[in-house]
């Protein structure tokens, strides 16, 4: 048997608006550490990769691995259902074709419950090595997002460069250009609110608008994103989902042809 | 402009 429960759904919720733009399906890979989902958008030009920890949920029991193919639009519906504040508990049986997703209010007056089944899907799981970063960006998830919806009215692509100076992000298109620069942050009151930069060396990556903006979905997840980049390699956006795991999407660059 | 690369040519199939 496999059950899952958070006391409240709202952190379920957000993972959901998370990545239901980049997947209409994924795997949910269920075993005693935890839950994890690995999968690339249709184009493979991104990826998510999302890792949930059995200790941070309030129940957890897994007696045998599962592996869950769900579709991600179901799947967003039904906790649409659920309000913030409900407890939320999934439900599988052992080779199960179903998913039970079962909210219960906080005064444990209304219970429901949305049974979804379960699709058959080939995996393909790509194998991410561990990589040193030339660049390793911690800043404000809110400022990230606000960037990549500002610039993304002047081109499809946003060049981000950074160095010990800071990090800019430049668009280009028909009608103009424009640059934002981030200045490393000399002090800041809030570690929220903090810019920081850990540069090994200076990097120059392109990237489609369109993915950073589906990925700055998760920000309400997280106060801070991090970056990592190097020269000619995917860009690793990670927001941490509280105590309990993470969400990292990577994205393929843009290359000069 | 700059070509889209797939994901697929930076990390191979586990």
């Amino acid at each position: 048997m496999f059950e899952a429960r958070l006391a409240q759904s709202a952190i379920l919720k957000k993972v959901l608006e998370a990545v239901k733009d980049l997947l209409t399906e994924a795997t949910f890979e269920c075993s005693d550490s935890g839950i994890q989902v690995q999968a690339m958008d249709n184009a493979h030009v991104s990826l998510v990769s999302l890792n949930l920890r059995s200790d941070g949920f309030d129940k957890y029991r897994c007696d045998r691995n599962l592996s869950m193919g769900m579709n991600i639009g179901t799947m967003t519906k039904i906790l649409r259902c659920a309000s913030s504040e409900d407890t939320v508990t999934l439900r599988a049986w052992d080779n199960p074709d179903n998913i039970i997703f079962i909210f219960e209010s906080q005064n444990k007056e209304k219970l429901s419950e949305y049974e979804m089944k379960l699709i058959n899907m080939d995996q393909e799981h790509l194998g991410i090595p561990e990589t040193v970063y030339s660049c390793v960006v911690k800043m404000p998830s809110q400022e990230f997002a606000r960037i990549c919806k500002d610039l993304s009215q002047f081109g499809e692509a946003i060049t981000i460069a950074c160095s010990k100076e800071g990090i800019k992000f430049t668009a280009a298109g028909d009608y103009g250009n424009a640059n934002i620069k981030l200045a490393q942050t000399a002090e800041a009151d809030k570690e929220e609110e903090a810019v920081i930069i850990d540069m090994q060396e200076p990097v120059k990556l392109t990237f489609a608008c369109r993915y950073l903006n589906s990925f700055v979905k998760a920000t309400p997840l997280c106060a801070q994103v991090k970056l990592s980049m190097s020269g000619d390699v995917p860009l690793v956006c990670e927001y941490q989902i509280g105590d309990i795991g993470h969400i990292r999407y990577y994205l393929a660059p843009k290359i000069d042809d | 402009t700059p070509v889209q690369n797939d994901l697929q040519e930076f990390y191979t199939i586990a």
